[in-house]
Parts: structure tokens; C-alpha cells; sequence
């Protein structure tokens, strides 16, 4: 006779859920039957990581789209990449010694490695092996998405590129070592570089008349 | 006696002795075996 | 019918959301098309829209090939909903009704199906409905609701978002397993969801943590109730994995919270579940260096840590109740009469069926004695900052008289329950954990017990013993007294009789 259960808004589904609260107030002391096959059911259902995953709703195909064997998945591939396999830096931690596996680092040894919360997340780790090539399609033809997002990242923060806001290119700062010598007064001589990705889809030179404006650039 | 929670840990990506980072940001699931695949976090794109 | 014309828009808008993107005008011009052609003009109708939608995206998830894209209509419907969350204009109703609204649409439909649904309820798309409302939000939230353009706008939404969590939290305390078992699973992966459970915990002055904490009570309370000795069900097991798992990722990125809230946890923990207990009570403030437990050189007096007190979210004042004024009393001065008054008010009326190790009710007021120890502590920690450590590292003074008089005088039980809460105080390096090791470390060589020493030796050695004897972790302060009792000495304990009784104690004890 409540008002509320004359809502036809309501009614209808009103009963079922009063009817739980009797659970909250007083719990059944052993299971019913039919609460141990909803548990089970439940646990039958258990909602995994693919389903906590972000909506997979529209997104801007590329420009060209491209054949891909019907055995690739349409899906986004997210797969954990094995704790077993380190990344260089854990490499360098645990290998102090000269063995061989530092020393086919070498090349990986000099690059950074920026720690954040994406760090161990394969994604990340798998981005620190791209060309720059790769990065730079990624970041302009996948945009805004995570991926573009981690390919930045990787830009920004491990291979010192910065984002230049204005024309939207990202440019690098070469510092040359120089020779000591009497011509120069400097011991080391700074160029910039900026990839084209308008025309050539090169690193090109800047001009000698390239000015570094710091308000021009993305502070990621 | 409890169990040992070493794998657990692991599974975590919490580490023992290098240094401590936040794992609740890309927590896929509570149990090891739905946690099959990574999944996307939190992240932003400026304009 | 009226729901099938809500169908035909709903179905009109996932197919829309599968040609554009979502961000594009076009959708824009949907959403405000539903409100100026009267879909959602009233709250009726909004409702009634909300209803049909979930109802046809539950439907279409059971139908839909497994194999395939389950979910499409459940994701355009969270997209939808907080579309409208940004888009309205908010002049009839607030942006919390609206939330409210939606989840208790949520709610009924949800509710309807689980207990009616006669074996086709699936907790799947509903988990998925409120995972992507978190991801949504978590989006627009961003560098404080940058994405927004309208300033006004901006600054309304980011004045909800601790409001936002914590209406999601009350949702999902009303969907806990007591309530809808069929939703246990879901239910916890919600609140451990990586867009919920590590923004709560960081939300500003700790606006979250109240909810939270009752989230985690409710978990607790599940499994307490269904830890049945000697027959526990497999899906509890797996309850409880879970369970362990999200403490270990909360200790590890919040530990704070835990530090700061065991007082609460340790209230509503199964008795148990002594490897979670250790868990939670191991729990180290994230910058500290903790020196090695086992350290021959180890002086915790000397230790700049053990002057700090630790932080505590939930002052456990609050439960003394009508033992407040003779507990503060006898801490000013001791006397007998009090000591009386206390004690009886330290029973219960009734029994308490409790599973724990060695015993299976209680006639003692566990949560009583452990908020008047934690009391106690609390008020001994702040006088030592204000006046100096003799005044209570001193076996004379009223803090450390009435935790001796409670275990001199009790029952053997509520000598038990005393000890318990006492060494649940050894934690990481602080007031409260020195404080403990030297009350206990005192009351473990005591000649003041007339003839009752062994007994309690022998109960605080067990209490011990069970926390150390499982897997790790083990707190830092409860390591401490213990390899100090084993390297005391004035104790040796291997001469105890009890120790001696039972072999595979003395043969612990002799490895150890």
C-alpha cells in the first residue's frame, strides 16, 4: 500500500529489490540452495580484464586501410608481456658483472628508460623497440588514442623529442661535441631537427634561423 | 598458514627490492586468472 | 507501445556511435534532439527511456554470439549517459539527481533481473554498464575537466567528482554479494576497478575513504559469515584470493590507507584470516626506510620513527561509549571501583558465535576491548610527546596499570582478547608499536601476576606464535619482540613448561 509501489515507474521491480534488504539486516546463517548457485553462477560469469577493458566504440579509420590476413583479430591485441623477460633496465640492475647479456645491451643501455605508471605495461615496453619511423606514423594516423598516446610518451620522455604545438612537429636538439680547437669558442655547438611529416616524412634540419621558443611547445 | 605469496606478488607487478611503483592504476583483475590481458588506463591527450 | 518507440531511438543512437566518432557534432545534435523533441523532456519519460535502453542492452547481450561483439549497445548506452551528464542543462534538477536517477533505474532493472531472471541473470553487463560510467567520467575528469569548453561547466563538474565516487560507492554498497550474490564476482572487481579504487583512495582530505572502508566491511562481513570451519566452498576460496590480492595492491600504492583505517579492519576481519591480518598491519608508510627487524644492534628507543604517533582515520573514542568516563578516569587515577566498572561493561549480554582458532563464541566484547586498548595507546602515544617517554615507559603509569590490570583480573578470554588487540599495536616503526613492545615485553617478565604467570605467558607467546608462524609478511614490530624473546636472557623459553608440553613448539622454538 506504500505509495511507492504504486509508481508505475516502479512497481514493477520495486518488491524484487526491498526484497534483498532482508539478506543486508539478517544474512542466511549457511547458504541456500539458491544463493550457492548464484555465487556459482557468478563465479561462472566472472567478468574478466578483456571485459574492465575501455568501450571499443568508433574509431577514424586510417586514411588507407590496409589487407591484413583474416587470421589477424579485429580486436586490439593486449597481451602481458612476461615478467621473465627483462627490460634492459632490470638487465643492467641485475647484471653488474661483464656478462654477455649486458654487453648485447649495450645499445639499449644508453637509452633512457622513464619510469611512470605505464612503464611495465607491455605496451609501453614494446614501444621503446620502435624506430622512430614508427612512432612518428603512429602518433599522426592514430590520434587520439592511447597509442598515439604511448607513442608520445615514448617520444617525449625516452628519446627527448618535444611537440611543437604551433605547426605540430616534433623537433629534437642535437648537441655536437666539439673538437678543442682554436676556431671555436664553445666547447659543444647546438642544431635543432624537426620531422616532416607533411611532405617528406623525413628528419629534416632546421634553418640556421630557427629560434627555440619554449611557450611554443606541449609540456608533457 | 596462509599461503605464499611470492607468485601473487609477481602477478602484482610489485617488486621486492627495486624500486616501488603503483600497480592499482593498471590493476586488470582481482584474480591472477582473468588477468590475462593488460588492460588501458587512465591517459590524456592535450588539444 | 511507447518502450518499443524508446527501443527505436536507443537502437537509432548505437548505430550512430558505430559511424562517427564520439565527439563529433552529429551526436551533439542527437542528444540535444532527444531533449527538445520530448524523449527526455520530463523525468518520467527520461526514466522510462533509461529503462527501455538497459532493458534492450541486457537482451541483446544474451543473445548476442559470445564469440562476437557482446557489448555494443551496453557501451553506447554509458556513452549516452554521461553524453547527457555534460550536455543538460540542469535547470530542473541537479547533476547528483541525475545521477541518482540513473543508478536507481540501474538498480530496479538489475535487481528485477537477478531475482527473477531464473537462470539467465548475467552479472556481465551490468559489471560492463558501470566499469565504462567509470571510464567516462575518469576521461572527462582529467587534468581537473580540461576538456570541458564551458568554464561554468568546468567548474560544477569538478565540484561533483568526490560526490560523483562517492554516489558509485553507495550504489555499489546497496549491490554487495549479501544482497546479490549472483553479482559477487562483479562486485569486486568494481571496487577494486583501476578507475575507482586508486582515485577514492587519492581523492582530497580523504573523501573517499569512509565509503570505501564500508565497501571493504561488507567483503569482510561476506567472508566471515560463509568461512565455515572445516567446510569452505570453493567460490569463498576464490572470494578470498581476491580479497588478498586487492589488499596486497592497496598496501603497496596506499599503504595510509590501511595503516590508518586497521582499527575498523581488524574489527570486521574474519578471526581467522591471520595472513590477511598480517597484511594490513604490516603496512609501511610509503617513504620510510625500515630497519632490519632481526638487527642484534636494533634499539627501538634510539629509532627517530618510534616518537612519531601514526595516523588514525577512525578515532576508536567513538565506540567507548558509556566506558569513556571510567576508562579516562582510571588513566588519571587507577582505582579499583573503576577498574570494576570497566570490566563489566567488557561483557556481552549475549553469546557471539565467533570462528576462531581455539574457540567458537565469545562472552567478551572483542570490538570494546580493542577500541579501549587502541584508546589507551592513543593517550599514552600523546603524552609521551607532551611530557616525556618515563612518564609512560614506565611500568608505574596508568596507561600501561590498566592494560595489566585488565589482563590480571580478566577470564582467560578476555586475557585472550586483551593480548590479541595489544599485538595487533606492533606495526611499523612508531609510538604506538615501541610503546607496545615495551608493555608487553614487561608484562611477559612480570613478577606481578601471583600465580597466574604461566597462563599469561603462555597467551601472549601463542598470540605470537600464530601471527609469525604463517606466511609472510610479518609486521616489523611483532618481529621485533619476538626475536628479542628469543635472544632475552631473562626469558628463556625454552625452559617454560608450556613450551615444553607440546614438542613441536619447543622444536620451533630450538630452530628459531
Amino acid at each position: 500500500n506504500n505509495k511507492a509501489f504504486q509508481n508505475p515507474l516502479f512497481k514493477n521491480e520495486l518488491e524484487f529489490w526491498i526484497n534483498t534488504k532482508k539478506q543486508l539486516l539478517q544474512p542466511y546463517k549457511e547458504m541456500p540452495n539458491k544463493m550457492v548457485s548464484q555465487l556459482e553462477s557468478s563465479l561462472l560469469n566472472c567478468p574478466d580484464s578483456l571485459d574492465a577493458d575501455s568501450p571499443y566504440l568508433y574509431q577514424i579509420p586510417l586514411s588507407l586501410p590496409h589487407p591484413t590476413s583474416i587470421f589477424f583479430p579485429n580486436e586490439p591485441i593486449r597481451f602481458v608481456y612476461p615478467f621473465d623477460i627483462n627490460t634492459p633496465v632490470e638487465n643492467n640492475i641485475n647484471n653488474n658483472d661483464n656478462s654477455a647479456n649486458a654487453i648485447s645491451d649495450t645499445e639499449n643501455l644508453n637509452k633512457k628508460h622513464y619510469e611512470d605508471m605505464y612503464s611495465r605495461t607491455s605496451l609501453a615496453k614494446i614501444y621503446t623497440k620502435f624506430d622512430l619511423d614508427t612512432l612518428f606514423f603512429i602518433f599522426y594516423h592514430y590520434q587520439g588514442t592511447y597509442d598515439q598516446f604511448l607513442a608520445s610518451r615514448e617520444l617525449s620522455k625516452n628519446r627527448d623529442w618535444k611537440y611543437n604545438k604551433v605547426d605540430y612537429c616534433w623537433y629534437y636538439k642535437e648537441i655536437e661535441k666539439l673538437p678543442p680547437g682554436a676556431n671555436y669558442n664553445k666547447d659543444e655547438e647546438e642544431s635543432w631537427r624537426y620531422f616532416d611529416y607533411k611532405k617528406s616524412w623525413l628528419s629534416r634540419r632546421c634553418g640556421n634561423d630557427f629560434v627555440y621558443k619554449e611557450e611554443d611547445f606541449e609540456k608533457l | 598458514l596462509g599461503a605464499d605469496l611470492t607468485s601473487m606478488l609477481h602477478s602484482l607487478g610489485i617488486p621486492r627490492d627495486s624500486k616501488r611503483h603503483r600497480v592499482l592504476d593498471t590493476f586488470q583483475s582481482p584474480w591472477a586468472e582473468t588477468s590475462r590481458s593488460e588492460v588501458e588506463p587512465t591517459f590524456f591527450i592535450p588539444d | 507501445t511507447k518502450t518499443e518507440k524508446y527501443h527505436l531511438v536507443f537502437t537509432e543512437w548505437v548505430k550512430l556511435l558505430q559511424r562517427v566518432d564520439s565527439d563529433d557534432k552529429i551526436i551533439f545534435v542527437f542528444i540535444r534532439q532527444l531533449i527538445e523533441k520530448g524523449v527526455l523532456a520530463q523525468s518520467d519519460s527520461f526514466v522510462e527511456f533509461i529503462k527501455a535502453s538497459l532493458e534492450l542492452s541486457v537482451l541483446t547481450f544474451k543473445e548476442s554470439d559470445p564469440t562476437g561483439e557482446v557489448f555494443t549497445a551496453i557501451d553506447a548506452l554509458g556513452k549516452l549517459l554521461m553524453k547527457l551528464f555534460v550536455y543538460q542543462d540542469f535547470n530542473k534538477y541537479s547533476r547528483s539527481e541525475y545521477m541518482n536517477i540513473i543508478f536507481s533505474v540501474f538498480l530496479l532493472v538489475f535487481a528485477k533481473d537477478h531475482e527473477n531472471g531464473e537462470g539467465s541473470f548475467n552479472e556481465r553487463p551490468y559489471f560492463k554498464l558501470l566499469s565504462n560510467i567509470l571510464y567516462e567520467w575518469s576521461i572527462l575528469r582529467n587534468h581537473n575537466f580540461i576538456k570541458v569548453s564551458d568554464s561554468q561547466t568546468r567548474k560544477e563538474l569538478a565540484n561533483y567528482d568526490v560526490d560523483f565516487y562517492n554516489t558509485f560507492a553507495s550504489y555499489l554498497h546497496s549491490l554487495q554479494p549479501f544482497a546479490f550474490p549472483g553479482f559477487s564476482f562483479a562486485w569486486i572487481s568494481l571496487i577494486s576497478h583501476r578507475m575507482f579504487l586508486p582515485i577514492v583512495l587519492r581523492l582530497p582530505q580523504h573523501g573517499g575513504w569512509e565509503k570505501l572502508m564500508l565497501l571493504i566491511i561488507d567483503l569482510f562481513k561476506f567472508l566471515d559469515q560463509y568461512t565455515i570451519k572445516g567446510n569452505i566452498s570453493d567460490a569463498i576460496s576464490v572470494v578470498y584470493k581476491g580479497t588478498i590480492r586487492i589488499i596486497l595492491g592497496i598496501s603497496n600504492d596506499v599503504p595510509d590507507f590501511l595503516i590508518e583505517n586497521h582499527y575498523e579492519l581488524m574489527n570486521n576481519l574474519p578471526a581467522t584470516y591471520i595472513q590477511l591480518k598480517n597484511v594490513i598491519l604490516s603496512a609501511i608508510p610509503l617513504k620510510m626506510l625500515v630497519p632490519s627487524p632481526y638487527g642484534v644492534e636494533l634499539d627501538v628507543d634510539a629509532l627517530e620513527s618510534c616518537e612519531e604517533p601514526p595516523m588514525v582515520f577512525y578515532d576508536p573514542v567513538a565506540d567507548i561509549a558509556s566506558l569513556k568516563k571510567p576508562v579516562d578516569n582510571y588513566l588519571r587515577i587507577p582505582s579499583n571501583s573503576l577498574l570494576k566498572t570497566i570490566m563489566n561493561g567488557l561483557l556481552r549480554e549475549d553469546y557471539e558465535l565467533k570462528s576462531g582458532i581455539g574457540y567458537d563464541t565469545l562472552t567478551v566484547n572483542s570490538k570494546l576491548v580493542r577500541a579501549i586498548v587502541l584508546h589507551v595507546v592513543i593517550e599514552a602515544g600523546l603524552e609521551n610527546g607532551r611530557t616525556s617517554s618515563n612518564a609512560v615507559f614506565n611500568t608505574k603509569s596508568s596507561y600501561y596499570q590498566l592494560l595489566f590490570d585488565l589482563v590480571h583480573e580478566g577470564s582467560i578470554e578476555l586475557k585472550f582478547q586483551v593480548i590479541q588487540v595489544m599485538i595487533e599495536q606492533l606495526r611499523y616503526p612508531n609510538i604506538h608499536t615501541r610503546w607496545m613492545i615495551f608493555v608487553l615485553k614487561n608484562m611477559f617478565t612480570s613478577e606481578g601476576w601471583s600465580d597466574e604467570k604461566s597462563t599469561v605467558q603462555e597467551i601472549i607467546l601463542r598470540s605470537i606464535i600464530e601471527r609469525i608462524l604463517v606466511n609472510k609478511p610479518h609486521p616489523w614490530g611483532l618481529s621485533v619482540i619476538f626475536t628479542q624473546l628469543l635472544r632475552s636472557d631473562k626469558v628463556k623459553l625454552l625452559e617454560l613448561d608450556f613450551i615444553k608440553r607440546v614438542p613441536e613448539i619447543e622444536n620451533i622454538i630450538k630452530q628459531l
